[in-house]
């Protein structure tokens, strides 16, 4: 979609293609165009450069600027960390651990995670580069059980911030997400409040899928945030549009590499904007 | 489903001469619309949807089945084409060992389906060896081990720090001198566009000139599954691709993009986090999945 071109009919399948080929969706990529649509019949817009900030503006719209700020004010405030498989929950909170250990704070992580092979030991690593302890046990044991006792050590160590890596685990087992249910309840036991925020981490070259995923996290497990990670990839992650528009949840933060530097907050512009490179 | 919404928009063709450009419009679209929302990418659809209308039109409208049944019908038969040949066992190389290499993005899979792959092996009576190649992420080799341990096969680990090529020669080596009939290689995630890393794996292809190269890729793969398989294939060569996460909700409409763009056979789906979750690819069974 570049510059001083002039309108032609075929403008509204080249935004479909730019919009679907960014994970928006059949139906966001719809309101779109539909927008546009009648933005054209009253000679809104001129051209197509018009056209591209109208799409940003209205995509603005939909998916609003305030996403910032994770909820920290409590003493040991509890950030629990979930998600599919793959998409990246343990190395965020790597980046985030390093990030609040870089600001002062002490932090403590729970390597929750009893199911993965290796996944305890894969935490350990990034408690040390980050400077973060870790408490966790061998594969097998019960997660809520790990998430108790790091409770429990963290207002004991007296940590500003604990965080909780849980086990990657697809939303279509019952079983999995009653697991998780019962770790935020553990947690909420021994720290009132926690978790202070419930973070559901999303990989970016997920498709429509991302919409289910986030629906049935947030009905199981009410949703603070979304993280969305891999954005140094080629996928553009449009799905999250969709996904904030239905259930009014804040993109937190983003992954944009494998680094502990690797974390950004989201801005909404910036996202947007990125949808046409 | 698409074939209830078909029946719907077909009604009015009950019994009337034959499928045209025009009656079928409507019906085409919410294939389009059934295959987008499936997360099959956009260019793959359009190319779609014009091959199916070139069979569909001028076909006679059947009185046996409704004309909304017919075209389901004829694009079923289309995916399942275009999906390829049912499972064909890989033949192993005329000398021990064959080499199998698996790549692809961040957190697709491999080293699980490397495990899962080993697993297939023993059952079959063919000795695998597992090789850690993955220096980079924290716990790789860890996690590649213990996978090993739980099936009792065996497994190279390089040095600490090694670079994949001199721990894979190491591995070869290895198993040249003990019954290693299949090497196993899990690599490192990497991203299509990381220069350096797919210099890496063609590096790993000149060097060991693997007997199988395949992309491990996520069902859950959006639009980007195009882009990647491209990259891929452009980069390394891609001989077949492992499908991971079927069991999960996910249409898969990353299994015919990524087989549209490449050509190249689904040779196994994942269907869980335990090692037996693997299975042979049958087309007939993703292409109803997709159409939803
Ligand atoms: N390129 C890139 N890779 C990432 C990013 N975040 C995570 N990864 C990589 O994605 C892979 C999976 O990351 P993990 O942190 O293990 O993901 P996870 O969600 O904890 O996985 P499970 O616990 O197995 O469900 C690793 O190779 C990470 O290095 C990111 O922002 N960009
Ligand atoms: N539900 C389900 N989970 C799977 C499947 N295959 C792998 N996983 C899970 O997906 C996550 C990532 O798997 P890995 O094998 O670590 O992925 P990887 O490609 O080796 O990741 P990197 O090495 O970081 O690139 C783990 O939690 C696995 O248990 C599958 O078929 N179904
Ligand atoms: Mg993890
Ligand atoms: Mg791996």
């Amino acid at each position: 979609v570049r510059g001083q071109r002039a309108i032609t009919p075929e403008i509204l399948d080249e935004i479909e293609e730019l919009l679907i080929s960014a994970d928006l969706g059949v139906n966001t990529s719809q309101t779109v165009i539909d927008y546009i649509q009648q933005e054209l019949k009253r000679r809104e817009l001129k051209d197509y450069l018009s056209i591209k900030n109208g799409i940003q503006e209205r995509l603005l719209q939909i998916i609003g600027t305030n996403h910032n700020g994770l909820n920290l004010t409590a003493t040991t405030a509890v950030i629990m960390v979930l998600g599919v498989n793959g998409g990246g929950k343990t190395t965020t909170i790597g980046k985030l651990a390093y990030r609040y250990q870089k600001q002062g704070k002490k932090v403590v992580l729970a390597a929750a995670d009893t199911f993965r092979a290796a996944a305890v030991e894969q935490l350990k690593i990034w408690g040390q580069r980050s400077g973060a302890g870790v408490i966790g046990y061998q594969t097998g044991a019960d997660p809520s059980a790990v998430v108790y006792d790091a409770a429990t050590a963290a207002k004991a160590r007296g940590a500003d911030i604990l965080i909780i890596d849980t086990a990657g685990r697809l939303h279509t087992k019952k079983n999995l997400m009653e697991e998780l249910k019962k770790m935020k309840r553990v947690v909420g036991r021994c720290i009132p409040g926690a978790p202070h925020e419930t973070l559901l981490v999303l990989d970016a070259t997920t498709g429509q899928n991302a919409i289910i995923q986030a629906r049935q996290f947030h009905q199981d497990l009410e949703l603070s945030g979304l993280v969305l990670t891999k954005l140094d990839g080629t996928a553009k992650g449009g799905v999250a549009i969709g996904i904030v528009a239905e259930l009014g949840l804040p993109i937190k933060l983003i992954g944009v590499g494998e680094g502990l530097d690797d974390l950004q907050d989201f801005d909404a512009q910036e996202f947007v904007s990125a949808l046409f490179y | 489903s698409l074939s209830e919404k078909l029946q719907a928009t077909f009604k009015k063709l009950r019994g009337h001469g034959k499928l045209t450009e025009k009656n079928i419009q409507e019906g085409l679209r919410e294939v389009k619309l059934a295959l987008l929302s499936a997360d099959v990418n956009y260019k793959v659809v359009k190319k779609f949807i014009e091959d199916v209308q070139q069979k569909a039109v001028g076909q006679e409208v059947l009185s046996s089945i409704s004309p909304g049944q017919q075209v389901v019908k004829i694009v079923h038969r289309e995916l399942v084409e275009l999906m390829g040949e049912s499972f064909r066992q890989p033949a192993l190389a005329p000398a021990p060992p064959t080499v199998i290499m698996l790549m692809g993005l961040q957190g697709a899979g491999k080293t699980t389906a490397a495990a899962k792959l080993a697993r297939r092996f023993k059952g079959e009576r063919r000795n695998p060896l597992l090789v850690a190649a993955d220096p980079y992420r924290p716990a790789a080799a860890q996690q590649l081990n213990l996978l090993a341990q739980q099936l009792n096969v065996a497994c190279f680990i390089g040095a600490p720090g090694q670079t994949p090529l001199k721990t894979c020669r190491q591995a070869l080596s290895q198993a040249k001198e003990t019954a290693i009939e299949v090497v196993i290689i899990d690599t490192a995630g990497r991203l299509h566009i990381d220069e350096g890393l797919m210099a890496e794996l063609t590096e790993l292809k000149q060097a060991l000139s693997p007997h199988y190269i395949w992309l491990v890729a996520d069902a859950l793969t959006g639009q980007e599954a195009v882009r990647v398989a491209q990259g891929f294939e452009q980069a390394v060569g891609i001989d077949g691709v492992i499908l991971t996460k079927m069991d999960g909700d996910a249409r898969g409409g990353a299994a015919l993009s990524i087989r549209a763009v490449t050509g190249k056979p689904i040779k196994f789906v994942g269907l869980g986090e335990k090692l037996e979750a693997l299975e042979p690819f049958h087309p007939d069974r993703i292409a109803s999945r997709i159409l939803g």
